[in-house]
């Protein structure tokens, strides 16, 4: 996955990002593509949650799935997960579960409920970096001024190096892949850097949903796995959802 | 040339949005989900769309497990045990992998395997 926040010259926030999943699930040599991720792509849907019938949130979701992935909360936040790899991983969140030790949340629905409950990014925020989880994941949150977007890695239990967004000093993105942004990703998967060199070529003046979009477009940051692209606008509550495909020559990952 | 060799990264794209050609492979539906219904009954107009893309989906993973297990056990395992599980995850949730299970004839426990299959797959 790639998830990025950017905000352009007015201060609009520009959230968006890559959904890639279905990584060593069966690949289908005579399609080029993994078994998982083709089957995936059916299920994407686009959802406003309504109560009282006023929109509460809107995600992308794959159906017969109740957690949240993507999202906005319009004029309000703006949310996305990448996967983290850790060996203090969900397995061991699952096996604590399992023997009744149930202190921890389900990634998914901690999302799910930070989307349909939270009522700023301030809160959205400090839920997404306080709760104990069954496994580590990063959060993308945007928020509705400028300045407001940080990434929230997360182990199990702990909110580690959060950065946030920091245009005075030229940091006007932040972007995840599925590495610590304090570390090199792994040389065999590294979609931070052409990202990262699309979005500094592109510079802040020509930020905007269609330059971002591009970015996403681009190889590797667009590879076998990924099966949306989503493109959300806070300040106009906007959420646009994608189905991608990557033609040869393309990374399986 | 950068694209003809891993990771084949290519320059940057620009003129993609609105998305068109080969890398764009449709627009995603909108539904509604009513937070006042019932849990149980949230996602059916949902699932009555989708019913058949789940089922391939919740297929395809059985198959993968019983590649890793061949036996099946895998396989009895999630319908045996999971089920067990769905009322010790937090309400809505359960209600609403309920319904989901319902709507789609999907076994209750594929259904909460999908749904908790991100702490699942970092194993």
């Amino acid at each position: 996955c790639t998830s990025l926040v950017a905000e352009d010259p007015d201060g609009n926030l520009i959230h968006a990002r890559n959904l890639d999943f279905g990584l060593f699930m069966g690949w289908d040599i005579k399609n080029q593509s993994w078994v998982i991720t083709e089957l995936l792509k059916p299920l994407v849907v686009n959802v406003d949650f309504r109560r009282n019938n006023s929109t509460v949130f809107q995600s992308t979701n794959f159906a017969g799935y109740v957690g949240m992935l993507t999202g906005v909360r319009p004029y309000m936040f703006t949310l996305t997960m990448n996967e983290r790899f850790s060996l203090d991983g969900g397995y061991i969140g699952i096996l604590e579960w399992i023997l009744g030790k149930r202190d921890g949340v389900w990634m998914s629905f901690l999302t799910r409920s930070v989307l349909e409950n939270a009522t700023s990014y301030a809160e959205a925020k400090k839920l997404l970096s306080d709760t104990k989880l069954l496994a580590p994941a990063y959060f993308i949150l945007g928020g509705n001024q400028s300045g407001e977007a940080c990434i929230i890695t997360r182990s199990r239990t702990h909110n580690l190096n959060p950065l946030e967004l920091d245009v005075q000093h030229g940091r006007w993105y932040v972007l995840e892949t599925n590495y610590d942004h304090w570390k090199m990703p792994l040389f065999l998967d590294d979609r931070r850097t052409p990202a990262m060199k699309c979005m500094n070529q592109t510079t802040q003046a020509n930020v905007s949903i269609k330059t971002v979009y591009d970015v996403l477009s681009t190889k590797p940051v667009l590879n076998k796995l990924t099966t949306y692209t989503t493109l959300m606008e806070v300040s106009k509550g906007k959420l646009e959802s994608y189905i991608r495909a990557c033609p040869n020559p393309c990374m399986p990952w | 040339s950068m694209q003809y060799v891993p990771p084949f990264t290519e320059d940057c794209r620009t003129g993609m949005y609105p998305p068109n050609g080969p890398t764009f492979k449709g627009a995603v539906t909108w539904y509604t989900v009513d937070l006042d219904l019932l849990p149980s009954k949230r996602w059916t107009e949902i699932i009555t769309d989708k019913k058949n893309e789940l089922i391939n989906m919740v297929q395809a993973i059985k198959d993968l497990a019983d590649e890793f297990v061949p036996s099946g056990r895998l396989e009895e395992l999630i319908d045996k045990a999971l089920p067990l599980m769905v009322d010790t995850l937090p309400y809505p949730f359960n209600e609403e992998i309920k319904g989901i299970a319902a709507a789609s004839g999907v076994p209750l426990g594929e259904v909460v395997l999908f749904n908790i299959f991100y702490e699942i797959f970092t194993v």
